[in-house]
């Protein structure tokens, strides 16, 4: 879950 | 102020339907371009983004940005009061504290109007950047919805294998396991059932088939779905409306598994 959210948080930070 | 009809109201009804196990207080930001929403779940580990544009109603008018802050339960029980075919109108202040609802039936001389109370939804709003992505697979969105509550019953997981011609979703669990493959497939004749699989490199990642199973509840809104993935971002699964609108979904993929 840590992992997902730190994607998710890349992604829309871009 | 805001007024928006729409010729009918199952359309405002999926939507709700389809995203409100996901989230549950979100703001409905409308502008003169339509009506849009963008709300994380509580996991903060899928995203749902809609847009329903001006054109989907008819008419619309809105001067000012106004984000009317609604609970998703209460909108269904309010939503639930329409017949499918009515013809649903919102309306709301430029300062409101509620948005209200009129719900006409086109055959009856019946109006029903219903009002819900708004909150105050701070929501964190980030900019979803424009991607490209190394496949995008569109395929009948009642094939999706099978693949992934076949599979949810054998698994928590799907790997979703994207190569040349052809798109895999394979799952392991503690009974079996299980493989679905589909082939680029065009049919004159019935295109409904069509699969196109568009690739730049191959791609393969792993996603909660629970958050998929739940996507799926967006099935009735459009006859096709499209999964656009690339590594390390979160799935694409997008729902195409009638006048450019879009119901998406976004999730982040499960990583070290």
């Amino acid at each position: 879950k840590i992992f997902q959210k730190q994607i998710f948080k890349f992604f829309l930070e871009g | 102020m805001l007024e928006a009809r729409l010729e009918q109201a199952s359309i405002l009804k999926k939507v709700v339907d389809a995203i409100k196990d996901l989230v549950q207080d979100c703001n409905f930001d409308c502008n003169d371009s339509g009506i849009a929403l963008q709300a994380m779940d509580n996991s903060h580990v899928a995203l749902v983004s809609m847009m329903l544009k001006s054109d989907t109603f008819s008419p619309f008018r809105c001067d000012r940005n106004i984000a009317l802050g609604i609970n998703l339960n209460s909108f269904q029980k309010v939503l639930r009061c329409a017949q499918n075919e009515d013809i649903l109108t919102l309306k709301a202040d430029d300062s409101p504290d509620v948005v209200s609802l009129v719900f006409e039936s086109s055959e009856q001389d019946r109006i029903s109007e219903y009002d819900i109370k708004l909150m105050d939804i701070d929501q964190e709003h980030l900019g979803i950047p424009d991607t490209e992505y190394a496949a995008t697979i569109t395929m009948p969105s009642g094939e999706f919805q099978r693949i992934c509550r076949d599979l949810s019953a054998l698994s928590e997981s799907v790997a979703i294998e994207a190569e040349k011609n052809a798109v895999k979703f394979v799952c392991n669990g503690d009974i079996g396991n299980g493989a679905i493959s589909l082939r680029n497939h065009s049919s004159v004749e019935k295109p409904e059932q069509n699969v196109n699989i568009e690739l730049s490199e191959p791609v393969a990642l792993t996603f909660s088939l629970k958050y998929l199973v739940n996507f799926c509840k967006a099935s009735g809104l459009s006859g096709s779905v499209k999964l656009c993935l690339s590594n390390e971002v979160p799935l694409l699964v997008e729902y195409e409306l009638a006048s450019n609108s879009y119901l998406r979904f976004y999730l982040a993929p499960k990583i070290g598994d």
